[in-house]
């Protein structure tokens, strides 16, 4: 069965976008067949991987979601081998309002990968959803689209008080609309080894995630993953050239902690 | 007339929280009187302060906009002197939705902040609105209310994709609602010197600016402040102990910094 991930954070610039673009290329470049959904108005995967929604005129994920387009329409090849992207544009900043009325809102995502599925031509092995820095309409499609839920978290003060109310929602969404969603880990990106913060930020993490081992929640089993994305410039550069970081650097210290990241996500096949 | 300035960016992670608290800082320190208004439901700016909203049971900005709450008595002191904030809780994640039938729903806040101006209690130099990382409806609130927009920009790629969609905004709301609003400038946050990526991103949007020269919008003036906020770990570190950089590292990068952007803030002064 296809692993559905969705990679969330509602604190800005945390690095969501660039872990599913790059974890995408790492799992890739491994064999697996890879489906984007880029869930986020701001289009920064879309981009990332070069894709522009507007060239093809095909339908994008907005047109998904309220307009009832079929997603398989939305699909689109990018430039790395194994990746498939649904893109998103500007215009998903409106969906949230426009749904406002609409009978179950949170599952029209998860409906529309149900109709994907029927479809052989169609097969994945991994869906990532990259999703915006908000616990909004379109972040909670992709929970109740998801089996996993990868937090990604740079190691600071700010960045770790949303957490609670991540996991809360996370919570509802596995309560009310999903019973099988269940958060597969954190993923530290941005990380700053000659700092003290950063230690102390994942100490207060880890004894957070300890604490709830066994009290049956949804992150219950959750863990820091041991790779650590370092921060490294070459991860920023590559965007612009619509590349991932295996095209742009494959030798730089973002290609070797994505695809440690990869092996890790992999290793955890068939734990279902 | 005291200047109202809204610090914008819908990409997350720029730097809007950490530039509105010390920027402040830099502001009450130089004498004049600041009061600040957290628009993000994240409520950073709230906690980067050390204030605690539900410690003294008075409203919040939640309550002004959605409950017609008096915005004076949602104004609190800080430990810093000459700097007052009306603080955000997480309700206010709800507000847009919550909103979408109220008229006017754009100039809730410009119409709270008239009634405050009436008190002589309450007089101050500089407002600064911390906004979330959206254009949605709370910085819209922002942009109705304020009479210049800094915006915060790291110096990335995928950081400068969306100024223009921005701007876009900024314009529709000083033709629509807001016709002195203007582009005060742009401050470059978490500059790394050492990267060749920070020299282009800023050399394109130096282009951009000086190609609008002139042109009549409410950015044709606009300038990339000569003061980059340099990348310094002590910037990250402060808001966890609910201080701003003057108190936690007074001798730091970060407070020169900030101090020095304050002076080309205030040396702009009369200048409406
Ligand atoms: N490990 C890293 N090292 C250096 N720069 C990075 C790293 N990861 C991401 N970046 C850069 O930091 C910025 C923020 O990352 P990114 O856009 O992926 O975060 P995000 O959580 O998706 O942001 P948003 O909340 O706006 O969607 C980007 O400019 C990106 O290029
Ligand atoms: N100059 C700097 N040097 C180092 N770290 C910084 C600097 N400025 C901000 N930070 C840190 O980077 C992160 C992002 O900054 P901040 O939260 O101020 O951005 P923001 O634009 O307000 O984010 P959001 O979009 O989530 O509101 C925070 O953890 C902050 O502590
Ligand atoms: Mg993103
Ligand atoms: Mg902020």
């Amino acid at each position: 069965l296809p692993r559905h991930i969705a990679l969330i954070n509602q604190k800005g610039g945390v690095g969501k976008t660039t872990t599913t673009a790059n974890l995408a290329a790492a799992l890739a470049r491994a064999g697996r067949r890879v489906l984007l959904v880029d869930l986020d108005p701001q289009s920064h995967l879309t981009m990332h991987l070069g894709v522009d929604p507007a060239a093809d005129g095909k339908p994008t994920i907005y047109d998904v979601l309220t307009d009832n387009a079929a997603l398989a329409e939305a699909v689109r090849p990018t430039a790395v081998e194994n990746i498939r992207i649904a893109p998103a544009t500007i215009d998903l900043a409106a969906a949230e309002v426009e749904l406002v009325g609409v009978v179950g809102r949170e599952v029209l995502l998860r409906d529309a990968l149900a109709t994907l599925r029927a479809d052989p031509e169609a097969a994945y092995d991994y869906l990532l959803l990259d999703c915006p820095p908000s616990l909004g309409l379109l972040t909670l499609n992709a929970l109740s689209a998801a089996t996993e839920v990868l937090i990604c978290l740079q190691p600071h003060f700010l960045a770790l008080q949303g957490v609670g109310k991540l996991l809360e929602t996370v919570g509802l969404v596995a309560q009310r609309i999903n019973a099988s969603l269940t958060v597969g880990g954190v993923v530290l990106c941005m990380y700053d080894f000659g700092t003290k913060l950063a230690g102390e930020v994942t100490a207060d993490l880890a004894n957070f995630l300890a604490e709830s081992r066994g009290k049956g929640q949804p992150w219950s089993s959750a863990e820091i993953f041991k790779t650590c994305i370092r921060r490294n410039i070459k991860l920023a550069e590559c965007p612009s050239f619509g590349q991932v970081i295996f095209q742009y650097a494959p030798g730089s210290h973002g290609a070797q902690d994505y695809a440690k990241l990869a092996d890790e996500v992999m290793a955890m096949e068939g734990a279902g």
